[in-house]
């Protein structure tokens, strides 16, 4: 909560839209501010009431830039919106920033204004910050399935706390609100002969190895691995990649999962993505790629996808013409698919299954085969 | 991830604004307070990485510059508006 926990001194209490953001139909932003409204009331003994005129105790409204109060907003992205804890006057407002662009939808490119809304009346009944990962009080926007939507365990702690639970007779039990258990698997162990990986790529230095929803991090500054999850970096990209390629000299990573790929630079992904692979020039009969791997020297990014590669020219931003060819035809001794794709020291590394595949870069010839996490030192 | 060499000095300037919006970080303006403003802000990125859980080295490295940097809401973290 705020220093001194205000909260409202009453269960009824009143809101009002004052204005409307071009970005949506104006039925969709007042579904969506109801909907996080009835969030909040579902697990308190809160009503809400929408006013249509005069002055309510929550006044809503988009604005950008200076907008009357001493928190300017700041255009696109940065700062999405902001909220006052309970008091009279502008205490309860809450503003939402019309350099944004709001949509109803969980896209990339825009800002769900049910998540961002529901997460300023938080603020508008009293609670201030979590720093539980995944709360909807966390401070950094993530887009999530807003279906069926539930209020984690840490949010629901948080306003009973303020203003105890609902009574009996109307709402569900808070009991019903169950934080999201985790889908993820239990992490494959580091040094497990049988391990695979669904993707590899270097990063600024560094070697990222993906499988499921979690990444292998092998850094020159640290002796030992160090192991995430996925969102712990992309929120966004949580459930994990086919493949993965970095383009060092422009400090970018390419990301693919079935039939999109992303592109990211450090933790933040690039505005308009996804993209459709097909916008790289494979043609539609080309649902996933299996792995992807760049060659510094050549400019060149292979693409495999089952028994067969193809070259594209990252100068270009093209395919490459005779493309695609068997692996085997031209990677003497990599007669399989490839499951993923590393460059490092001069090699390409092809991991199939539990072994990896060292190849000479220039004369494309097998030097050795190892076990694929033999980077792991175990 | 290391941090690409080029922007650090743009980078310093936006983790202040960053830190003076959420985590209550005032500069002095006299530059006589130049080493006390380095700890003062070093404590406040220490701070703001404790919370988001991020490992707390007090320095801009880029896990926390990129941090930084992701659309959020504009209440402070660790005080109310006054």
């Amino acid at each position: 909560t705020f220093p001194q926990s205000p909260r409202w001194k009453k269960e009824d209490v009143t809101y009002r839209i004052l204005n409307y953001t071009p970005d949506m139909l104006q039925a969709d932003v007042e579904e969506a501010i109801a909907k996080a409204f009835q969030l909040w009331s579902s697990v308190t003994p809160l009503r809400f009431t929408r006013l249509y005129s005069g002055q309510a105790d929550i006044m809503i409204s988009f604005a950008a830039g200076f907008h009357g109060d001493f928190y300017s907003f700041d255009g696109p992205g940065g700062t999405l919106a902001h909220a006052y804890p309970p008091s009279s006057g502008i205490g309860g407002d809450a503003h939402f920033d019309e350099d944004e662009n709001w949509t109803k939808f969980t896209t990339y490119n825009g800002y769900n204004l049910f998540l961002v809304a529901a997460h300023e009346l938080g603020h508008s009944l009293g609670l201030g910050h979590s720093n539980v990962f995944g709360a909807l009080m966390y401070p950094i926007y993530m887009a999530r399935d807003t279906r069926d939507y539930r209020l984690p365990q840490d949010d629901i702690d948080g306003i009973q706390a303020l203003y105890g639970p609902p009574r009996e007779s109307s709402a569900l039990p808070t009991k019903a609100f169950h934080p999201q258990e985790p889908t993820e698997m239990t992490p494959a162990e580091d040094c497990d002969p049988h391990l695979t990986f669904d993707a590899i790529t270097t990063l600024r230095g560094e070697i990222l190895f993906f499988k499921g929803g979690y990444v292998w991090r092998k850094s020159p500054y640290f002796s030992d691995i160090e192991h995430d999850t996925i969102s712990s970096f992309w929120p966004s990209l949580a459930s994990g990649f086919d493949a993965a390629y970095e383009v060092d000299k422009k400090d970018r990573v390419i990301f693919f999962k079935d039939d999109q790929y992303w592109a990211v630079s450090g933790y933040s992904i690039e505005p308009g993505f996804p993209k459709p692979i097909q916008n790289l020039g494979f043609p539609t009969s080309v649902g996933k790629i299996d792995a992807a791997v760049h060659d510094q020297n050549t400019k060149k990014t292979y693409f495999f996808v089952g028994n067969r590669y193809w070259s594209y020219n990252e100068n270009t931003q093209s395919m490459e013409r005779g493309y695609p060819r068997k692996i085997a035809a031209d990677f003497q001794g990599i007669d399989h698919t490839v499951d993923a794709a590393l460059q490092k020291n001069g090699h390409f590394y092809f991991f199939h299954g539990s072994n990896q595949y060292e190849v000479d870069i220039k004369n494309k010839k097998l030097i050795r085969i190892m076990k694929s996490n033999s980077w792991f030192n175990c | 991830f290391p941090v690409v060499p080029e922007k650090e000095k743009e980078d310093m300037q936006f983790a202040k604004k960053y830190l003076e919006n959420f985590y209550d970080f005032k500069e002095e303006k006299n530059s006589l307070f130049k080493a006390k403003n380095l700890n003062r802000m070093a404590d406040k990125i220490r701070e703001m990485q404790s919370f988001f859980g991020l490992e707390v080295t007090g320095e801009l490295n880029h896990k926390t510059l990129d941090m930084m940097k992701q659309p959020r809401c504009g209440i402070p973290d660790v005080r109310s508006y006054s």
